[in-house]
């Protein structure tokens, strides 16, 4: 959950 | 990923490339702050610890290590290179690096999602990014003399997250509608704080003329 949305930018 | 999330990223890593460019073909750093670049690489080293415990995908993890890579070797460049470095506007980039890095970690530490030593770091790399072109800037406004390379290295490197912005925006509402406002809020700040750049360096584009920023 905490891995989405943002995470998974630069 | 969405165009406008591509987009930042490739403006990001030509913001890079054309200040390597600038370093490597006239052998100078002038107009560039070793502060700000010493400080992204602190925000590199502190966002991208999970490079080796989550993996996303090859472009994640590539872009990552271009990232680190070339902001180390940026500041290499400028430390050690034995021309480049002696181009260093030493008395000139006088901003200190702790009254930055201080204040975000502390800010990592009281506001934050997780109380987790990466989340920390995740959190904390997001506000020092925010600020980390503040030394950049003030060096500008000290330099009678931007060349067109360094003006340009600022603009893409702060248009990359005005384009995040709207990245933001974008999965919001495609996604998960969720409120993200730590990486938001932080985003927003960053652009803001290139407002007046953005407007003289567009100014001088228009214009034709050379950059220069009002003291």
């Amino acid at each position: 959950e905490s891995h989405s949305s943002s995470h998974d930018e630069l | 990923m969405n165009a406008f999330r591509l987009a930042g990223d490739m403006t990001h890593l030509l913001s890079i490339i054309l200040l390597l460019l600038k370093i490597r073909a006239t052998k100078s750093c002038a107009g560039i702050s070793l502060k700000t670049q010493e400080l992204y690489v602190i925000v590199f080293m502190s966002r991208y610890l999970d490079l080796f415990r989550t993996y996303y995908s090859l472009y994640n993890s590539l872009m990552k290590i271009i990232f680190l890579g070339t902001s180390m070797c940026i500041v290499w460049y400028m430390r050690s290179h034995k021309v480049v470095r002696q181009t260093y506007n030493n008395d000139e980039d006088t901003f200190r690096h702790f009254f930055l890095v201080l204040p975000c970690f502390v800010l990592a530490l009281l506001v934050h999602r997780n109380f987790t030593f990466i989340e920390i770091l995740w959190t904390f790399s997001l506000y020092l990014e925010s600020v980390a072109i503040l030394p950049q800037l003030v060096l500008l406004q000290k330099s009678s003399n931007i060349d067109n390379l360094t003006g340009t290295y600022v603009f893409l490197l702060g248009a990359y997250r005005g384009l995040y912005l709207f990245n933001w925006v974008y999965r919001f509402f495609t996604e998960n509608h969720r409120v993200r406002w730590i990486p938001w809020l932080s985003g927003l700040i960053q652009t803001a704080i290139y407002t007046d750049f953005f407007y003289y360096y567009i100014r001088s584009w228009k214009n034709r003329e050379k950059l220069k920023l009002p003291a």
